[in-house]
């Protein structure tokens, strides 16, 4: 659990980014 | 069985819903004890994500001329930020108290919340760009709908400018939508429905050409027919184009097809 939780958080914060450039990527 | 409908979405958010369903699963059955490790750190990182994408989210919302999308958007980046803060509250309570149960409940609610406001961001996104793959489904059948009135030569030539990059334009963008689908049988009915577009639309257009003839020649014999052949063609035409936003605006999955 112990890494389980922080190696989730870095995916939620890789998933954010993603998201984020998908918007860029299409809004452009 | 695809749980996202399109790729794009799918090669997003699945890594991190099934980290998150895993982590769930080994959160509740957990009776180890054990104190959890200062998450302080990945969660400020996801804090200053979080702001950065509603930040993006935001500028979207405000430059966008698509009414839905403006109506829809701002609810998915509440909803991802009130995730963000339980995520930070669960930080902090974590801190003061490594073994606190309900500082647990809330990094699973905030997991949860971001996957959730992700999604439906990313729905909303995916949603406005099909409605403008509609808008020049649309445009060709109200192309498709002067057919009938075109009588002579120089209004058909006039009438292929126009039609002809539209159609180019929703061949496409259908073609790439297609591709992005992760349901085949959807990817399967916009392939046939392009393609009968495709074969119809030079077909049609040789039929108001013979029209037009019949119509000019003396005796204009067998023009009738030549209308109704040529309305027949914008029919089928017609048909299939509707068939193509019936089924670019699918997203669930038809229990029918399973079977």
């Amino acid at each position: 659990l112990r890494i389980g939780w922080e190696h989730l958080l870095t995916s939620i914060n890789r998933n954010i980014n993603e998201v984020e450039n998908q918007i860029l990527t299409r809004d452009s | 069985m695809p749980v996202f409908h399109t790729k794009t979405i799918e090669s997003i958010l699945e890594p991190v819903a099934h980290q998150v369903s895993r982590l769930v699963i080994l959160h509740e059955e957990a009776e180890d004890g054990n104190a959890m490790p200062n998450l302080e750190r990945p969660v400020q990182a996801v804090s200053r994500a979080v702001s950065n994408l509603v930040k993006v989210g935001r500028e979207t919302i405000n430059s966008s001329d698509d009414p839905i999308l403006r109506q829809d958007m701002p609810a998915s980046l509440v909803r991802v930020e009130q995730a963000s803060r339980l995520l930070e509250e669960a930080s902090s309570m974590l801190k003061a108290d490594p073994y606190s149960q309900p500082a647990r409940g809330k990094l699973i609610d905030g997991s949860r919340g971001i996957l959730q406001g992700t999604s439906s961001l990313l729905l909303c996104f995916d949603e406005s760009e099909v409605r403008k793959i509609i808008v020049e489904c649309k445009r060709v059948l109200d192309y498709l709908a002067v057919a009938e009135v075109i009588d002579t030569m120089e209004d058909l030539v006039q009438f292929v400018k126009d039609l002809s990059p539209c159609l180019t334009k929703v061949s496409r963008d259908v073609d790439a939508r297609e591709k992005e689908l992760t349901h085949q049988v959807h990817r399967e009915m916009l392939i046939r429905c392009l393609e009968q577009v495709k074969t119809l639309a030079p077909i049609l257009i040789c039929s108001m050409k013979i029209y037009i003839q019949l119509t000019s020649h003396p005796n204009n014999k067998g023009s009738g027919e030549a209308a109704e052949n040529r309305n027949y063609l914008v029919g089928r035409m017609g048909d299939e184009i509707t068939e193509i936003i019936r089924v670019l605006q699918l997203t669930t999955y038809d229990e029918d097809e399973w079977d």
